[in-house]
């Protein structure tokens, strides 16, 4: 199984449409695929058309509770699934506070995560406890990225962090790749914070780092409204608007993330 | 002094961006203007072109070490200055956890705060300890909004988190209006969200509730790869390009600020 968390502590970079559409692209070509829904915004969930109620189990439940994780997986279709997100995660930081062990409950629940073949967790805009748990629990990181300069400015603090949980809590831990969301071609911030992030991301020569060898995804998700759409009606890019270039490029990006032995 | 707090837990819908040229165009307008940057990421801070040191104090010195607070004010011009936010902030909800009264440290160190005309608050992409700070210290809270689905989807719990705090820490918060950004007329979604906000606000009749007589600001937003870029110079955008439809657009807004009597 490949195990992909999906960060960054920027807002509104484009995290959970390309944790919602990578993930829908990559059961339309065959793979079995579990997403996670980490975000006590519950965007994911949101997007895919999943209302919780009270008596479906969620991550909350699975964190705190011991529910078992397959008791919380909800079909989407017959490839894909989801374990719903629920506001009740705000909470987490302060009720993990002081447990010993913090950062690795999710990846212990996982251990019972019946068979897939790709897990795809969405994160919440922070780097606090939620996001560690999920860092903890995967062998790759993507990382997309608004070319805009207030979005290139988190990454080293970003990248500092990966290196603290690949050093403390999970050798595994690589940066698979950043992708480029929201992409506006033709305008001058694009392509200058572009060559910021692939000079950066060439220049790291010290193989003991996990973001050695990664690089930027050459598929760029071009700005498309389809994408801000989709969400209300509940389906993934592929299934609401199949054309669109949104759907073309999630596809194209499915393609070359399938295509990449997985780098761990 | 009017206090406004710019708040919404969606991230990336305009916050910051918000925070740092209505700031900047109240200045212009001859008003007095500190902004105060709550915000761990500190982008209002890089926004305005302050690169924290170590020997500055910033805001969380203000908060958890009791610096007074205009020890930590940076002059920007003459009438515009700011607290500066800083990394350190992220550990405040782990910090203030067991702090007595934790949500009004801010109003009280505010106490001392210099005489200026307006006081405006950047906020984190969550409704934590920084967030519901910021909510106890002021009498406005402005709501930047993206006209996307997924952001208008936070919408109930944002304005449950106002309730909360009006009626328990603060009687004088009110919520004096929503800001459309990154509006892209023509979009049939911008159009449809804009809608659902406005009925919703003109739906609030019980007067007992903070967003009673609440309203979108009519000054729009629009989409402006100059308001992207401002920031990558250390300006606003009144400075950075004064002509530009994004340095209009939060002129017209500014105005539209100034007009509307407080609504505390
Ligand atoms: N390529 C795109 N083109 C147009 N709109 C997009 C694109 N990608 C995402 N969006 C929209 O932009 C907004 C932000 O994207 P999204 O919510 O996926 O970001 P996020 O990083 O998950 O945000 P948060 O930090 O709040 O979790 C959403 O309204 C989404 O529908
Ligand atoms: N009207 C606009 N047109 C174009 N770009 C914009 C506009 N408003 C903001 N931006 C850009 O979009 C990105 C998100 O805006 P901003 O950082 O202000 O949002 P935020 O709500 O403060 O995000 P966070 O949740 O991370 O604090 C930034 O890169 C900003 O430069
Ligand atoms: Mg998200
Ligand atoms: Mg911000």
């Amino acid at each position: 199984m490949r195990s992909i968390a999906i960060i960054n502590q920027k807002g509104g970079v484009g995290k959970t449409t390309t944790a919602v559409n990578l993930s829908a692209g990559l059961a339309l070509q065959g793979h079995r695929v579990c997403v996670l829904d980490m975000d006590p915004q519950a965007h994911a969930t949101l997007h895919l058309g999943i209302t919780g109620n009270r008596t479906t189990p969620s991550i909350y439940d699975v964190i705190m509770k011991g529910v078992p994780i397959h008791d919380a997986l909800q079909r989407i279709d017959n490839r894909l699934s989801i374990v719903p997100g629920h506001i009740d995660l705000a909470a987490a930081e302060m009720e993990l506070a002081d447990e010993v062990g913090r950062e690795m409950i999710l990846r212990d629940r996982l251990a019972t995560l019946p068979g897939v073949d790709y897990l795809v967790i969405d994160c919440p805009p922070s780097l606090g406890v939620l996001t560690l748990n999920a860092l903890t629990a995967v062998n790759e990181v993507f990382l997309p990225l608004q070319p805009h300069f207030l979005a290139l400015h988190g990454l080293s603090q970003l990248l500092n962090t990966i290196d603290v949980v690949a050093r403390r809590l999970n050798r595994n831990l690589r940066l698979s790749g950043v992708v480029l969301c929201m992409y506006e071609s033709g305008t001058r911030l694009a392509g200058e914070v572009t060559n910021d992030v692939n000079e950066f991301l060439g220049s790291a020569q010290d193989p003991s780092r996990p973001w050695h060898g990664a690089r930027t995804f050459s598929t760029k998700i071009r700005r498309n409204v389809r994408l801000a759409e989709a969400p209300s009606f509940g389906r993934s890019i592929h299934e609401y608007a199949p054309n669109s270039p949104g759907a073309q490029d999630y596809l194209e990006l499915t393609r070359e993330v399938i295509a990449m032995a997985s780098r761990s």
